[in-house]
């Protein structure tokens, strides 16, 4: 199994990350992604480098990167989290 | 509860400040490229 979760393409970080995925329940998966993203959320806004339309921009990057995660990193059982533009589902 | 965590265990688990580091910072170098983009 560690075997399918070493991926040689794949950037370390990413590699980290999807091995921090793994351990995760996968009930659980989806919600702690979306805790992780409103952190990063957080972050770049306290950063306070972008504004408007930039900022909007880039937190859509981070929950549509979050919401592919589980199926980059192969994780059984999950395969995409609807953070956006979805019909609510159990995760909002 | 509103929010992410309508599992409780869930939430118990992303309070670990240190929870799920690496993904924090993969997301966060996305989203660093995305506004220098």
């Amino acid at each position: 199994f560690e075997d399918d979760m070493e991926n040689p393409q794949r950037p370390p970080l990413l590699q980290q990350c999807c091995n921090e995925l793994h351990q995760e329940e996968p009930l659980c998966v989806c919600p702690t992604l979306k805790g992780a993203s409103k952190a990063v959320k957080q972050q770049v806004r306290q950063q306070g480098q972008m504004q408007g339309q930039q900022m909007q921009h880039v937190i859509s990057r981070i929950y549509q990167t979050a919401t592919h995660l589980p199926r980059v990193c192969n994780i059984p059982q999950v395969s995409v989290c609807p953070f956006q533009k979805t019909t609510p589902g159990p995760y909002y | 509860p509103a929010g992410p965590f309508r599992y409780p265990r869930c939430r118990k688990e992303f309070q670990q400040a240190q929870h799920l580091r690496a993904c924090q910072q993969w997301l966060h170098k996305q989203a660093r490229q995305s506004g220098s983009g």
